[in-house]
């Protein structure tokens, strides 16, 4: 099956999403 | 006591797995045995997406900032931080030590690392752990098959590269079996 994968960079580039606060 | 199941909410990005949030603190006064093992360590919470993690994340102390003899361990949902679990029970764990002063900052890569899927070794990945301690502080991931060394040398090689390791870092392989043959987690 197909993996949710992600970067660092990304990861910290959600952070400061609203949904993540 | 039944959960209500974790999802992703809607615009959120969702994980590959969910993951559960623990904590341990060692109370003096106690054994350090299975039982008190299992009674001193809390589940803070399950997060299915980045940002439920974020969430999560933030609100939690830095484990640089913890004084004591105390762990912070993130385990895929349902995989409880024993070595005694379905999953861990044939399984092991890479440890690095670390000085005094870098145990947040690594933690947060590993942990990066670990919910992104940089580790590309299949189901094997069980959890990541920071042992917070009085002369060092102390990371491990914990995989399922100690004795399958194509897994355990990729995660050793990835760890050397999602967290820029000095050079001169001791990393051992140590497999629960011995753990709990001897004890003792390092």
């Amino acid at each position: 099956g197909t993996r949710i994968i992600y970067d660092r960079k990304f990861l910290l580039e959600c952070r400061s999403s609203p949904l993540a606060r | 006591v039944r959960r209500k199941a974790i999802s992703p909410g809607a615009g959120e990005h969702p994980l590959q797995y969910n993951y559960t949030f623990w904590y341990f603190r060692r109370t003096p006064s106690r054994p350090a045995n299975t039982q008190s093992y299992e009674q001193n360590i809390r589940q803070i919470g399950t997060v299915a997406s980045v940002e439920q993690f974020w969430k999560l994340y933030s609100h939690l102390v830095r484990p640089g900032d913890l004084i004591g003899h105390s762990d912070f361990h993130i385990f895929k949902e349902g995989i409880k931080p024993m070595w005694e679990d379905e999953a861990n029970k044939n399984g092991g764990k890479w440890i690095i030590r670390l000085r005094k002063g870098l145990a947040s900052r690594f933690w947060e890569n590993i942990i990066l690392a670990m919910l992104g899927e940089q580790f590309m070794v299949g189901e094997e990945i069980c959890g990541v752990v920071v042992s917070i301690r009085f002369q060092e502080d102390i990371l491990s991931i914990w995989n399922k098959t100690a004795n399958d060394q194509v897994t355990t040398s990729r995660i050793r090689d990835t760890l050397r590269r999602v967290l820029n390791l000095p050079p001169n870092t001791i990393m051992e392989y140590k497999t629960h079996n011995d753990s709990l043959k001897d004890n003792s987690s390092f």
